[in-house]
């Protein structure tokens, strides 16, 4: 089972689209496929047409039982998608109330490790969304991730944050004890606008080989996917923002291979 | 002083751009105006060349102090901006562990409020940029503030967002006993896109009056104005975006003279 988690503190860009993007094109490849949704907004959740306010099971009450899960909940938790092999760990809004609920207790940083750990045999690939927060939610999403993507819009204050989210990486690879490759994914790329340009030779500048060799550009079809609860490979497979997204799969899968 | 908050729980909807945008605006117009940063990931701190990750002291010393808040702390923090007439009050990375050190003392909701009105003399006018989370930081904007913006992406998603935002706001108006009105701003709208045509008239037809009469367009003026820590009407104060917000303000100054 291969884990990788998708996250950038920076809000809006494009972390749920990617998540979504690349479950529908490793299914294409074949691949049973889960989602994680950790955001308690569950903007993935709601892509699919649940209710973030009204689940009844979610990823919420993986943290329910002190770090333990038990053996039975994951299972209970998995909903479809409109693609078959494509299922969804839902979120649910009470994921907001997590922080404060779970503070004062040790050990709640492997939930999200634990849970996918009893799921290993029925998934190949597992894609995490996360929200637009370093919080105990990120920190599961990073420390039960084997790689992770880093969507960044190419503008001026994104370079900034791209700092804090490389720094916080630091952080939880200390405490896990374990090194977590990442790929830092240029997206809503507008080669017109000047700030853009810009943006990326100094994204490039400073992480070089750490940056995907292309840009995701901005493609009105991802939006148009969302209203319909497509993948936007299922809504335009061959869409400039899709065709960029199949090549970002291919080499995570070379590495994935490799590794 | 006005207070205005400007928040959503969904991001990358242009909370940050609204802020600064209508601050200079307000300046334009002669105001005192202070900024508050509210967001751990301080994009509004950056935008203006400051280190969240190094700040000395911010909006998460306020919280320090178990609800109450010093005479003379508010002063202390205070930073100025590119343009004399608006000054900031900074957010530091440290505000993404509040939540967690706050959670279990009872009052801090109102430590924003307290704070504000010990500078009840020096602004005019006070606009509060949040981040995209329902938690300790946002409670406090809606507690502090007299009016809230909520600028909303035009695109499905955003709209179940924006449910979940009036419902927080009706249960912190619940307990603040305050009636706090709002106006949702469209942003990013893109005329050509059937998914931003759609997403608005449904945003129109769910909450009429409530919603601006016009929509703040994609102009990239609003990326390129941050990367020179410029307020977007001194970049180009005749932009389409720049324009919109114009007239928000206009509408926004009217309510303020008749409440
Ligand atoms: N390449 C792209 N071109 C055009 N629109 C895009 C692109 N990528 C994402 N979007 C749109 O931008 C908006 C934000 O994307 P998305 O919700 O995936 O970001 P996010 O990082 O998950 O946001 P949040 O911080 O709220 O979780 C959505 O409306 C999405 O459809
Ligand atoms: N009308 C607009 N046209 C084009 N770009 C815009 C517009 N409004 C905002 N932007 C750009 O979109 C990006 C997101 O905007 P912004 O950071 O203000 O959103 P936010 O809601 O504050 O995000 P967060 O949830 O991370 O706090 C920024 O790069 C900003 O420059
Ligand atoms: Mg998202
Ligand atoms: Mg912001």
């Amino acid at each position: 089972m291969h884990v990788w988690a998708i996250a950038n503190q920076k809000g809006g860009v494009g972390k749920t689209t990617t998540a979504v993007c690349l479950a529908g094109l490793l299914k294409e490849q074949g691949h049973n496929v889960l989602m994680v949704d950790l955001d308690p907004h569950g903007s993935m959740t709601s892509y699919f047409k649940y209710d973030p306010d009204d689940i009844e099971v979610s990823t919420f009450d993986l943290f329910m039982h002190e770090g333990r899960v038990p053996d039975d909940l994951p299972s209970k938790i998995i909903l479809n998608t409109t693609e078959s092999g494509i299922d969804l760990f839902p979120a649910s809004t009470s994921l907001a109330t997590l922080e404060r609920k779970v503070s004062s207790q040790g050990g709640m940083g492997l939930v999200i490790s634990k849970a996918l750990a009893k799921l290993w045999d029925q998934y190949q690939y597992v894609l995490i969304d996360t929200p637009p927060i370093l919080g105990v939610l990120m920190i599961n999403a990073l420390a039960a991730a084997q790689r992770l993507l880093i969507p960044v819009q190419t503008e001026f204050l994104a370079v900034k944050g791209l700092e804090r989210m490389t720094h916080t990486l630091g952080m939880v690879m200390q405490s896990t004890k374990k090194q977590l490759p990442f790929t830092i994914l240029p997206t809503l790329f507008d080669r017109r606008t000047q700030a853009s340009v810009h943006a990326l030779k100094q994204i490039r500048d400073l992480y070089g080989e750490q940056v995907f060799r292309e840009t995701i550009p901005v493609d009105t079809k991802f939006r148009d996917a969302s209203e319909y609860a497509k993948f936007p490979s299922q809504m335009d497979p061959d869409s400039r923002g899709v065709r960029v997204y199949r090549h970002v799969l291919e080499e995570l899968l070379k590495e994935a291979a490799n590794a």
